[in-house]
């Protein structure tokens, strides 16, 4: 997958950070003080469908040229997360104990075309 | 545009930077909650009661005090009160109730005493056992032990043979004399509280099937 920079408008992986702080949590999360969400941005058009991110090899190039000139019905794809990690958190539950905890997919690593 | 509507994902990147942000931070929030299965945030870590701070405080305030006492200072205690007795030594006097009196097996006897921060090296203490004499008032010595304190802490001693002996007696009663070396002063640990006061550990069988144990 690709980063959004530029002027890039194609499906890329867009950085955004949550701070607890900003956000009134710190005096219920212990660790960590924020967390790089991320998330998903950009267009899908047709040929760019089912290919993980923009990186793609000539093989998939020449595919996708041909499935633009196809001209198949022209509904675009979605640009959305392919590969995402856990969050780790360290955090006071509702009775004040200490619980340690991994959140499954919450870190957006790469984008990619449904 | 209506067409983005319907990727989940491509709303987000439409709208403007604030709303955007607002919308991402509400967003991540939301996820958090609903996969740490709670409703709401948590109200946060509350503070202790204030009159369990003042109960801690005052117990801190007070080993401070004690700890500023000369290091060897004996406070009476319950479990072994002390006897008038020699500069040099120290009696301890453990009683046995009536129900381990009662019982006729003594399977062990332990006897744990706690030292004090001794002086520098090792100190050699004598430890031992009296019985009362069976001729006269005086206490005649069961056995003697010589022991080397390296360092504070617990050590113990196996007192079996003359517990099972006090069995014998009206009033089953263990003395114990501790001999340290002139400039030491006391042995045992100035400590206001029970748990570092010699003790004796006896595992005793009674006639009926059940054990007996006793501290």
């Amino acid at each position: 997958g690709i980063d959004c920079g530029g002027d890039s408008r194609m499906c890329c992986r867009q950085e955004f950070f949550v701070d607890f702080k900003e956000i009134g949590w710190e005096d219920w999360i212990i660790q960590p003080d924020g967390y790089h969400m991320n998330y998903c941005a950009g267009l899908c058009p047709l040929h760019m469908a089912g290919v993980p991110g923009l990186a793609a090899s000539f093989h998939t190039a020449v595919l996708n040229r041909i499935k633009a000139a196809s001209a198949a019905a022209a509904v675009d794809s979605c640009c959305v997360p392919t590969q995402r990690r856990p969050l780790s958190l360290l955090y006071y539950d509702r009775d004040s104990n200490i619980v340690k905890t991994d959140i499954p997919d919450m870190i957006v690593d790469s984008c990619g075309c449904t | 545009a209506a067409k983005d509507a319907w990727c989940p994902a491509c709303g987000v990147a439409a709208l403007a930077p604030g709303p955007q942000r607002d919308a991402l931070l509400a967003l991540a929030k939301q996820s958090i909650l609903a996969k740490l299965r709670l409703p709401a945030r948590p109200s946060g870590p509350q503070p202790p009661a204030r009159g369990a701070l003042l109960t801690a405080l005052r117990r801190m305030r007070a080993q401070r005090s004690d700890a500023a006492a000369p290091p060897g200072m004996l406070r009476d205690g319950r479990v072994a009160s002390r006897r008038s007795s020699t500069p040099r030594s120290v009696h301890l006097h453990f009683r046995f109730s009536q129900e381990v009196a009662g019982s006729t097996e003594i399977l062990q006897a332990t006897l744990y005493l706690f030292w004090a921060a001794p002086g520098p090296g090792a100190q050699p203490v004598t430890v031992r056992l009296l019985q009362p004499d069976p001729a006269g008032p005086n206490m005649t010595v069961a056995s003697e032990t010589r022991l080397e304190v390296q360092r504070p802490g617990w050590t113990t001693l196996d007192v079996r043979a003359a517990v099972r002996s006090l069995f014998g007696q009206d009033i089953p009663r263990l003395t114990v004399e501790l001999e340290v070396p002139e400039d030491w002063g006391s042995p045992l640990l100035s400590d206001h509280s029970d748990s570092h006061w010699p003790f004796v550990v006896t595992q005793a069988r009674a006639r009926t099937p059940h054990r007996v144990h006793r501290r």
